[in-house]
């Protein structure tokens, strides 16, 4: 499944 | 967001006011490697561009400008006001053994090819070999001052605090960041070394000299 991109660590 | 994880974001930034008032309050750089904090400049720059566009939290946007901040006032103080302090002959590391294996690995392993996307993995892949101009220095010169032991300390700690959120967000809500995960343990296994030396001579009052 496509990877969760929000990138929501520092 | 979790226990470690902010203990990890306040032991990041912790490493980053140590190493100001260093420099600042001794008005010298001396022993920094000015080189790993350009390093550090180009991991916070292409990894936060999304600041302005993808709002997480108020938290996630203020560290994210304090720590770009941190980072370009550090560089700035090394080479320009405190210059005459820099140890350029000691920080010799060639950068380029760095950049030229990261950027074509984040060419080849990312989660997607967007430049956004390459640029977040080339933040992460750069970000766990940016202090190896600095642990090279220190074995270059063979010592380290106390404060500087404590700076590379809090910065050791905070990606492996980072481990330890990606274990509980792993158990907790099935979060796996591979590319993360992976260039953390490996920055983090660079650390262990100094790590021992920080635990075995600097906590015990010693000052950090290479045998």
């Amino acid at each position: 499944e496509p990877k969760d991109l929000s990138h929501d660590e520092l | 967001m979790n226990v470690f994880r902010i203990l990890g974001d306040v032991s990041h930034l912790l490493a980053m006011v140590i190493l100001l008032v260093k420099i600042w309050r001794s008005k010298s750089c001396a022993g920094i490697s000015g080189k790993s904090q350009i390093l550090f400049a180009l991991v916070f720059t292409s990894r936060y561009l999304d600041l302005l566009t993808n709002f997480i939290s108020i938290y996630n946007t203020v560290m994210k400008v304090v720590f770009l901040l941190c980072a370009y006032v550090t560089v700035y103080l090394i080479y320009g006001k405190f210059r005459k302090t820099f140890d350029s002959e000691n920080d010799s590391f060639r950068l380029e053994f760095l950049l030229v294996p990261v950027i074509g690995l984040s060419f080849l392993e990312n989660y997607s090819f967007t430049p956004t996307e390459i640029l977040w993995t080339f933040s992460i892949y750069l970000e766990s070999v940016a202090i190896l101009p600095q642990l090279f220095m220190i074995s270059k010169t063979g010592e380290a001052e106390t404060i500087t032991t404590h700076y590379l300390f809090f910065l050791g700690l905070y990606r492996a605090l980072y481990l330890a959120n990606w274990i509980w967000r792993y158990h907790t809500e099935n979060f796996y960041d591979q590319i993360a995960v992976v260039s953390g343990v490996v920055q983090t296994i660079f650390y262990c070394d100094f790590f021992y030396l920080y635990i075995t001579k600097v906590l015990k009052g010693k000052k950090l000299s290479l045998p």
